[in-house]
């Protein structure tokens, strides 16, 4: 474990909390793409399959559980609990263009043609585009609300920190996954256009309009 | 080496 590591899985875990908090506490998930969520949740269902069966660490362990609870949690507040607030017409991004070619690459380019490789090849492709839903929204409806831009900076801030930790382990212990490394360079440059305004704009208290 | 076997990160 190194800090870039550490410091990126707070990021993710604030990231998740955050949204998880403003939906039950304002009771609505207005402007939240449900299906990218439903995507996490997917994410986290395919790459922690190993929970029961492989032990790293307490601290390990203990946020894939609380990453799954608190994913499928967030999905039971927008399609369940909150449903009458979910905006239908402008999560429309077609999730299904994301998850099918995912899953065709998982089976070509993997470490090792095994179930559980694939799973968790399958997840990492699939959390490098799973917040394009999300995105597209954004850019549909024109504006973000505030806490909704918080989230997406700690959410792309922790793949890029995961990056730098890469870059880390690369060099201090010859460690590299050059599967996870690809996927998380996709995934951090999607947020690049979001970073840029959010750096620009959020940071001066001005709301984020995505150029619709 | 690549440490694919084991996957330690989340």
């Amino acid at each position: 474990m190194n800090v870039f590591r550490l410091v990126g899985d707070l990021s993710h875990l604030l990231a998740i909390i955050m949204l998880l908090k403003k939906i039950w506490s304002s009771r609505s998930c207005a402007g939240i793409s449900g299906k990218s969520q439903l995507l996490f949740a997917l994410v986290f269902t395919t790459r922690y399959l190993d929970l029961f069966t492989s032990f790293i660490s307490v601290y390990n362990t203990s946020m894939k559980v609380i990453y799954i609870l608190c994913a499928y949690a967030t999905v039971y507040l927008i399609y369940v609990k909150f449903k009458a607030t979910y905006d239908h017409n402008h999560d429309t991004f077609r999730a299904e263009f994301l998850v099918v070619p995912v899953g065709g690459l998982a089976f070509l380019v993997n470490h090792d043609f095994t179930p559980l490789e694939i799973l968790w090849t399958f997840s990492i492709y699939l959390e490098s585009v799973a917040i394009m839903p999300q995105l597209f929204m954004i850019s549909k409806t024109g504006e973000a609300e505030s806490i909704t831009s918080h989230y997406l900076f700690c959410l792309g801030g922790y793949r890029a920190l995961y990056i730098i930790n890469w870059l880390y382990r690369f060099y201090s212990e010859g460690f590299f996954d050059l599967i996870a490394i690809v996927a998380g360079c996709v995934q951090t440059i999607l947020y690049c256009d979001f970073f840029y305004l959010y750096i620009t704009k959020v940071i001066y208290g001005q709301k984020l309009s995505l150029p619709a | 080496h690549v440490n694919e076997d084991m996957h330690d990160e989340l």
